[in-house]
């Protein structure tokens, strides 16, 4: 099971068509393995990212830099998935019983 | 199936075993169709709601396509008892299968969905092996003959919405589009995803209004508005392209080209606090709001015949 300890998901609210494009330009950025869960489209639409955390801090200094307000939308997304985990097999053993 | 708990999420051999216990339950209404094989050669089935006739208009509703929006499926399989439950009781329901079939794939693809279980909650696509690449699988929403390879849809094997090699080349695409060819009598085709709260009309894969689009935004808001009188959970309607992005190859797009008129996409809960990893808490309460929208468009679609 791949696990992603450390790795966060970012809310990004672009605020112009320039920081859409250059998000657009992250979103291509094949290294940092992104994963986009909703897609740089239009300033009106938040977009929601996968960030590893090697990747963490390359992507918070772009985003700094760039002037491109953010937001942390899950802090820790192995701590999620280990929650979901305990919930599922928590059910499995009451269903059991 | 009375003692299965639609509170949680579950693995794919309980879904599998809980749709028996459906047809078990309700032999005279419910019927499991094995329309063909995933990739990885596991059955694919769909729960065929009916009370006889042969070719009836029918409805078909999808989850779970994207492997990983596990509330899609979640809510289907809620819906799926909610519908065999409220057959004989709610006047509405009773009509409905007394003149159209439903079709309610609760597993789309079943490859992806396994996967997420046991070695990665993040996985979307197939999990079919692409010549020439070490990255595996195709974006099955991505892969039907509509508007096929164009933007918003990846040709390269490793993004997320890598469209495949040609149209309907996923089997699991394929098998569907085979049902849906040989009957021949689909008035409506529903596809389930998450998230972001939307109910999505075509088309994705141009920002061109199709002839219907007035009619389909008037039942796109009803059924909205019945969804969130529950408790308030905001959707926006409209069709993909304009709503989110340009996305070509997806499946509503070829139903609608294929003359499936009522053909709808929703995107379930949220807003933006968990995505697509809803906590099982809160499976009920999207069910139940989603079958609210749900209804109203099969309603519809029962009392529009066209």
């Amino acid at each position: 099971r791949k696990v992603f300890t450390g790795d966060q998901v970012l809310r990004i609210d672009a605020k112009s068509e320039e920081q859409i494009q250059l998000l657009k330009e992250l979103e291509n950025t094949e290294v940092l393995e992104l994963d986009f869960w909703t897609h740089p489209v239009s300033s009106d639409l938040p977009v929601d990212v996968h960030v590893p955390y090697v990747s963490l801090n390359v992507v918070r200094r772009f985003l700094q830099d760039n002037e491109i307000p953010f937001q942390v939308m899950i802090e820790d997304l192995q701590e999620l998935l280990d929650k979901e985990q305990e919930d599922l097999q928590h059910d499995a053993m009451k269903g059991r019983d | 199936a009375k003692s299965f708990d639609y509170a949680t999420y579950h693995g794919l051999e309980t879904l599998y075993s809980w749709m028996d216990s459906m047809v078990a339950g309700h032999p005279n209404l419910i019927s499991k169709v094995h329309i063909g094989s995933s990739y990885e050669n596991r059955p694919m089935y769909v729960l065929k709601f009916s009370t006889g006739g042969s070719n009836r208009p029918a409805i078909w509703i999808d989850a779970g396509i994207h492997s990983r929006e596990w509330i899609s499926t979640a809510s289907a399989v809620w819906m799926a008892n909610k519908l065999a439950t409220d057959f004989g009781v709610d006047p509405s329901v009773t009509s409905l299968l007394g003149q159209m079939d439903v079709y309610l794939m609760i597993v789309t693809n079943p490859d992806g969905y396994a996967f997420t279980h046991t070695n990665n909650r993040m996985w979307r696509k197939t999990r079919s092996v692409n010549p020439g690449s070490t990255c595996r699988g195709v974006d099955p929403n991505r892969n039907w003959d509509a508007g096929f390879g164009g933007p918003g849809a990846s040709k390269n094997p490793c993004s997320d919405s890598y469209h495949g090699p040609s149209a309907h080349s996923a089997i699991e695409v394929n098998n569907i589009v085979n049902l849906i060819k040989n009957h021949g009598n689909f008035k409506s085709f529903i596809s389930i995803h998450a998230y972001s709260q939307l109910l999505m009309y075509p088309y994705g894969y141009i920002c061109t209004d199709i002839p219907d689009q007035a009619e389909l935004h008037s039942v796109g808001q009803g059924a909205v508005q019945a969804l969130s009188s529950l408790y308030g959970t905001s959707y926006k309607v409209g069709s993909i392209c304009k709503i989110i992005y340009q996305a070509s190859g997806g499946s509503i797009d070829w139903t609608y080209n294929i003359g499936i008129k009522y053909s709808f996409a929703f995107e379930l809960r949220d807003t933006g606090r968990y995505g697509f990893l809803l906590p099982a808490n809160q499976i009920i309460p999207t069910a139940t709001e989603t079958w609210l929208g749900l209804k109203y468009i099969m309603e519809y679609v029962r009392d529009h015949p066209y």
